[in-house]
């Protein structure tokens, strides 16, 4: 554990609440996409199975167990509770265009040709290209709620700092995971974009527009 | 042989 694993978690978990939150306070999923959080929810699901088979520590079964835990709630919310409020219409990614093709390269390039190892590398190759329904649908509206940025902006950040910690480990403890750093790389430039617009423009201007 | 690997990140 170093600094920079530490405040990533805590960026994820910041994101995941401030999502949630946002929900729940303003009783509306409005502007936000069921498809992303769907495949958030698939992708702990998919990573956190060896939940069952080995413990390394309590403090990541707590956080395992609060990102399946809120995942899921976040989609109960949308399609359940708050479904009258969801925009469906704008949500219109193709989710299979993710789904097949990142389950055809999980299968293809693993660390180890075995059930849980090829869910767990699906669930980092989904991982980095699962807010992509979300940056459509803010795309194809133009704009975003500013609290909606927030939450881009810690989910974003999340992946980068652990980008310095791969960087670290492998500097420390000779630690490195070619198939968690390239889908951490591509996961963060996904986010470029936004991060450049979410420092010049979304702290200065609301409703936040592309 | 069975070759178990661990994750210990998040």
């Amino acid at each position: 554990m170093n600094v920079f694993r530490l405040t990533g978690d805590l960026s994820h978990l910041a994101a995941i609440i401030i999502l949630l939150l946002k929900i729940w306070k303003s009783r509306s999923c409005a502007g936000i996409s069921g498809k992303s959080q769907i495949l958030f929810a698939i992708v702990f699901t998919t990573r956190y199975l060896d939940l069952l088979t080995s413990f390394i520590s309590l403090y990541n079964t707590c956080m395992k167990v609060i990102y399946i835990g809120c995942a899921y709630a976040t989609v109960y919310l949308i399609y359940a509770k708050f479904r009258a409020t969801y925009d469906g219409n704008h949500d219109s990614f193709r989710v299979e265009f993710l789904v097949v093709p990142v389950g055809g390269l999980s299968v293809l390039i693993n660390h180890d040709f075995s059930p849980l190892e090829i869910l767990w590398t699906f669930s980092i190759y989904l991982e980095s290209v699962a807010i992509l329904p979300q940056l459509f649908m803010i795309s194809k509206t133009g704009e975003a709620e500013t609290i909606t940025t927030h939450y881009l902006f810690c989910l974003g950040l999340y992946r980068a700092l652990y980008l310095f910690n791969w960087i670290w480990r492998f500097y420390f403890e000779g630690f490195f995971d070619m198939i968690a750093i390239v889908a951490g790389v591509v996961q963060t430039v996904l986010y470029c974009d936004f991060f450049y617009l979410y420092v010049t423009k979304g702290w200065f201007s609301r409703p936040y527009r592309l | 042989g069975e070759v178990l690997t661990q994750h210990d990140e998040l």
